[in-house]
């Protein structure tokens, strides 16, 4: 495992972290679209079907089970928590995330590497991975004013798809192996919908003050 | 050469 793809997986691990630990801390999900959250729940337990049939390695085994289990607890707490429940912003967070699951999975019967259920599910985990992150943007634009934990969150998330990205380059150049298509064109998708995001982040950054989103 | 890379990664 090469540096990029570890510091990939520790600021993916560390996105979810910071956001189940700001919404135990402070319980409060506000910001905090649970249409992504149960997006991304749905994408871990369609590409992790393969934690007890295929054995990868134990740092492998170990990430996939805090991922099912963080992004689900996050969703529980929104959905569940007396007191987190409450502050969900649900009429802001109106995107029809079911859209997004029908195409993904069309896609992934069309585009697929085998036409089995495990590769059907995997393409369809990819897909959906790379445009599950839009209702959270679109919830963080409505909102205007985003709190700095879930902009970290954001941030942290993005920061994950593009230490992706130099994994891949530096894979396609040092093992012999061709790259796959599929993963190349949804991390390519998924980073451009985080540039604008980012260009925001950056500025607020530079300029010290709180992120804003433009409407 | 002409092995798709693995599918090792999260």
């Amino acid at each position: 495992m090469n540096a990029f793809r570890f510091l990939g997986d520790m600021t993916h691990l560390f996105s979810v972290l910071v956001l189940l630990l700001k919404i135990y801390a402070t319980k409060t999900c506000s910001g905090v679209s649970r249409k992504t959250q149960e997006l991304y729940l749905l994408v871990f337990v369609a590409r992790y079907l393969d934690l007890f049939t295929d054995y990868i390695s134990l740092y492998n085994s170990v990430m996939k089970i805090v991922f099912i289990t963080s992004s689900a607890a996050i969703v529980w707490y929104m959905r569940r928590h007396p007191q987190v429940r409450r502050t969900y912003d649900k009429e802001q967070d109106t995107f029809r995330h079911s859209v997004l699951v029908a195409a993904t999975f069309v896609l992934a019967l069309i585009f697929n590497d085998r036409f089995t259920f495990r590769e059907i599910c995997w393409a369809f985990s990819i897909y959906l991975e790379a445009v599950a992150i839009l209702p959270q943007l679109v919830l963080l634009q409505r909102c205007r004013n985003v709190d700095n934990l879930t902009g970290q969150y954001v941030f942290f998330l993005g920061a994950y798809r593009a230490f992706y990205i130099l994994n891949w380059i530096y894979r396609y150049f040092t093992e012999g192996h061709h790259s796959r298509w599929i993963p190349w064109i949804a991390g390519l998708v998924q980073t451009g919908l985080y540039a604008d995001f980012f260009y925001y982040y950056f500025l607020s950054w530079k300029n010290n003050v709180k992120l804003e989103l433009p409407a | 050469d002409c092995l798709p890379a693995p599918k090792d990664e999260l």
